[in-house]
């Protein structure tokens, strides 16, 4: 997984 | 589609409530400068940055109803954009200077201990002289910002698959709400229709210096880190490999 795909699919806090 | 029914005063505010917050580069800085660690603080507040903006991006009405692979590949294709925008924004009531954070503000002359780089921050004052002439308002700015996210990658390759089409005219439509929200920023400034429609133009024009300032420094960072001059690493070496690669 790359950075960018990791922090765009992760849910907001 | 809840973009589509959102009046553009809505869209707008839901956008200014995406802006990200102030960052500091948070370094002390030596002074002067030496190629090494101007580039090296350069490097670092853009990574900083670009964590900041993918949440942005996120924020972005109607943004992550695109399809995970148009949503990569808009942010790879406009990072620099909006980085540039932002450092425009920030710099448009400091003639002659640069202020990439509230700690990190550079004149025209330190660029000269970076090779190169001179040009490109002269590009970047020339632009940000315009917008102080335009008097570009806060409501303007964002429309802008969320115009180069939605307008870097037009595909040349048409699309093949329900989703590609579905993401594609969802884009498309995300482009319309945007171009509605920024005429209606301009209608709220009290100028005359024409006016009105010379300002649209002058502010959309602004988007292909921007664009050209930011391939120079794209072309900038990825020579300067062949040369070892700074390191470039995490989410900064991702977004730059994804133009460099696809250029050469």
């Amino acid at each position: 997984h790359t950075k960018l795909l990791q922090l765009l699919t992760t849910k907001p806090e | 589609n809840h973009q589509s029914t959102m009046s553009p005063e809505e869209f707008i505010s839901r956008i200014m409530e995406a802006e990200p917050p102030e960052i500091y580069l948070m370094e002390d800085l030596k002074k002067p400068f030496t190629e090494a660690s101007m580039m090296m603080s350069l490097t670092n507040l853009a990574d900083k940055e670009l964590v900041l903006m993918i949440s942005w991006a996120k924020k972005i009405p109607g943004f992550v109803e695109l399809s995970l692979a148009d949503q990569i590949h808009l942010l790879k294709c406009c990072w620099l954009e909006i980085l540039m925008l932002g450092l425009m924004w920030r710099s448009v009531d400091h003639p002659g200077k640069l202020i990439f954070s509230p700690d990190f503000k550079l004149s025209r002359e330190e660029g000269q201990c970076v090779e190169g780089i001179m040009e490109i921050f002269d590009m970047l004052l020339a632009a940000t002289s315009r917008f102080r002439e335009l008097k570009l308002q806060r409501e303007e700015y964002v429309c802008l910002k969320a115009m180069i996210l939605l307008n870097s990658n037009l595909s040349t390759s048409s699309p093949q698959t329900t989703e590609e089409l579905e993401s594609r005219n969802k884009l498309l439509r995300l482009l319309d709400s945007v171009i509605d929200a920024l005429v209606w920023a301009i209608s709220k400034l009290g100028l005359s229709t024409q006016q009105q429609t010379l300002r649209l133009g002058h502010l959309a024009m602004l988007l292909s210096h921007i664009r050209h300032v930011s391939n120079k420094g794209m072309d900038h960072l990825s020579n300067m880190k062949r040369k070892n001059v700074v390191l470039v690493y995490n989410l900064l070496l991702e977004m730059l490999d994804a133009n460099t690669s696809s250029s050469s």
